[in-house]
């Protein structure tokens, strides 16, 4: 029965990954393995990204007067919080639809996802990037890593690390049933900074926890290693995520760009 | 919680978007 009820929170985890997420890897495995009709929309340099903003970016976030004259930097950093934005709407949904989550007290919901979104958001990010690019507006767009490179400072580091880690998770070869239970195991996580009722979450943790390493097991049966090479995961994001956070700061200080209110609420007394 | 007044919105009421 044990076994059973396994299986049932696996699928139960991995279905709503699938219904709340526009984005998963098998949708852009598809399309970076140029098994698609249309292939994106290459971004990379100012040209293309200027023609990308009238068509592409121009459905997904409309284009404010305001934006139209700041620099290539500001706009993509602008673009950037759009999906971030997104995502962690996303993941705040998904989250609501892993059992039990929703039983735990609201203060404690609120902290899993101020410390979790980003590091679930990195994860998922990896499934978008190859060694070249990443894709980009619902993947109508694929931006090329030289160019994000290429942006002035401190633009041009905030995306490089995120390709480092996700060269490295990409080799794990994980599937989108891996996935959903890898992003439910980072936001279940028992020792985020003020939560209330710990024990509670530490109950939900080592079920979601049991039931990756159990399908983990089953899905990669020659890869005995894969679960704690998975937990080392989850530090590598963490400190992903504060150095994230930092860059984020120091952008708030030096430039002049505006952070989304639900970012703002996100970084604030972060780490 | 008037720290984290979108997250406690989006948590209690998911047809509310947020806008970008």
């Amino acid at each position: 029965p044990q076994l059973a009820d396994q299986k049932t929170l696996a699928k139960q985890i991995h279905e709503a990954y699938l219904k709340n997420f526009n984005m998963n890897k098998s949708k852009a495995r598809t399309i970076l393995t140029g098994k698609t009709s249309t292939p994106p929309f290459v971004i990379h340099d100012m040209e293309t990204l200027q023609l990308a903003e009238q068509t592409l970016v121009a459905k997904m976030v409309g284009s404010s007067a305001a934006l139209l004259n700041k620099d290539a930097e500001v706009r993509i950093f602008h673009c950037c919080q759009c999906t971030s934005v997104e995502t962690v709407t996303e993941l705040t949904e998904f989250a609501k639809s892993v059992p039990g989550f929703s039983n735990l007290d609201l203060n404690d919901q609120v902290t899993l996802l101020k410390y979790g979104v980003h590091e679930a958001f990195f994860a998922m990010l990896a499934s978008c990037m190859n060694k070249d690019g990443l894709l980009v507006a619902y993947g109508n767009g694929f931006i090329t890593r030289e160019f994000l490179k290429s942006l002035r400072r401190p633009f041009g580091e905030m995306m490089e690390p995120k390709f480092q880690f996700a060269m490295k998770f990409n080799s794990l070869e994980l599937d989108d049933s891996d996935l959903a239970l890898f992003v439910a195991a980072i936001i279940c996580c028992g020792d985020r900074p003020g939560l209330v009722n710990v024990p509670h979450i530490e109950r939900m943790q080592e079920s979601i926890v049991n039931v990756l390493h159990l399908h983990l097991k089953s899905n990669h049966p020659d890869n005995g290693f894969l679960f704690p090479k998975l937990l080392q995961k989850l530090v590598d994001l963490r400190q992903l995520v504060t150095e994230h956070a930092q860059l984020i700061q120091e952008i708030k200080k030096t430039e002049d760009t505006s952070l989304h209110p639900l970012l703002q609420e996100i970084y604030r007394d972060m780490y | 919680k008037e720290k984290h007044k979108i997250l406690h919105r989006l948590l209690q009421n998911s047809s509310s978007p947020v806008d970008l």
